[in-house]
């Protein structure tokens, strides 16, 4: 489901260039449950970000659901994100002036599902997350783990294809975040989603089936997590 | 050099209140390096909020550095926050247009200290967090885990008496969590700042000498850490 050959990212100006990501090879089949880990610093957001089409390669090709990215126009390209790929940020980027249930049914508002259908899936999962009761506060009168829980249930709610998730548990405990991880493990097990995220945490990682490690914007390790 | 009886902390409109303090007794010895924990939603921000003066009690006694807080002009607050307190936010709040070296050297700045003393202090700082080379860069030009950082760096440039700091490592790989945490503690332990900290990660908890335990708005442990 993602496709990348020779992906480099440069970010530059004035002379001083950045070499973000330096040549990425990586295959994702659709289904797959993995985790990438990395120092801070190494590239893990930039690749989310061309992954999910936030951000354009400098050279190489990113294919994803069969669909080389840079050829797509901006309308199919954010047609593709809105409708195969959910997103969940490392600062969430909830909007203000939404509420918690507004926020996390926007997507399915964009895809035109009614009101009563969205707001049933969506109450559901905002229950499943530890969220009840909280549906019409506003994201500044939440803590910082439960904005990142209405992150992840706007990007988990349309079940996607494929969902990229940047440290979608940095701001929990231990307890909630093996919650978070079992609901989205469900939603790979019994609904085929495909789970891509970032994770600073050992006992996340040890959770995925496998696991990408990146080092100054290269893959320095790819392999299957050792059963048990 | 906190001292704090019967706080609590109300959230409240339109007749839904939120018990987000409720009932917190805690002193905090100079010199301590304590860590603490609770789930998401427990209150740990709303706690160090307080403290540091961002936000107001509902009721109970706050103490800080031998001033009660609610006597406090808002003048004086500032400037006991200014002097006094170093801040470190769970979602950093840097200036968006400052670099990473203004950014770093902001309380320096505003407390007079020299151009040439702060930014000699600072850049050694930020090379000590791995920040070496990026002071000219942006906030939106660096990872999440090095605007951490760069937070970190400024909070703890002016050597305050004491620093609270909102779940610091939540954005950073585990190396460059250690190599933080050494360099809290060796500042605590040459320059006697006080650091009082939450985290949701069990190895920054074993680094403290003494861990607080938050549940529900109220203190549910609180005792030293077993050495080795
Ligand atoms: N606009 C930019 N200009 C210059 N450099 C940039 C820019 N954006 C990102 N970078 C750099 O690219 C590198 C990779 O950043 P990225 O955000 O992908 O790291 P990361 O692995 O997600 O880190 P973290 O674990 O801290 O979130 C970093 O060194 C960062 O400073
Ligand atoms: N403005 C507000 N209005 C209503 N409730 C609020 C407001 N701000 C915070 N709360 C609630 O107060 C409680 C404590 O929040 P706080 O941010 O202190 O938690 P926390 O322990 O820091 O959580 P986390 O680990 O997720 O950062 C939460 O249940 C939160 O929803
Ligand atoms: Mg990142
Ligand atoms: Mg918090």
């Amino acid at each position: 489901i993602v496709n990348i050959q020779g992906l480099t990212k440069d970010y530059g100006q004035n002379g001083v260039v950045t070499h973000a990501l330096r040549g990425v090879d990586l295959t994702i089949e659709s289904g797959e449950f993995t985790a990438m880990a990395g120092p801070s610093g190494s590239g893990k957001s930039t690749l989310l970000n061309i992954i999910g089409g936030l951000d354009r390669p400098t050279t190489g090709r990113v294919e994803v659901n069969g669909q080389e990215l840079n050829r797509l126009s901006s309308t199919k390209l954010s047609r593709l994100r809105r409708d195969r790929i959910g997103f969940i940020f490392q600062s969430y980027n909830l909007i203000p002036v939404l509420t918690v249930l507004e926020n996390a049914e926007y997507v399915l508002m964009l895809q035109g599902v009614s009101a009563a259908q969205r707001r049933e899936r969506v109450r559901d999962l905002l229950k499943e997350v530890g969220l009840e009761g909280m549906e019409d506060r506003f994201p500044r009168e939440l803590s910082g783990g439960q904005q990142q829980r209405v992150a992840i249930t706007r990007a988990i709610a349309p079940e996607p294809a494929l969902v990229l998730a940047d440290e979608p548990t940095a701001n929990v405990d231990s307890k909630t975040a093996i919650a978070l991880l079992d609901l989205m493990r469900q939603l790979n097990e019994e609904k085929g989603v495909t789970f891509f995220f970032s994770t600073h945490d050992p006992n996340v990682m040890k959770q995925a089936r496998r696991l990408v490690l990146l080092r100054d914007g290269r893959i320095s390790r790819d392999g299957g997590m050792v059963e048990g």
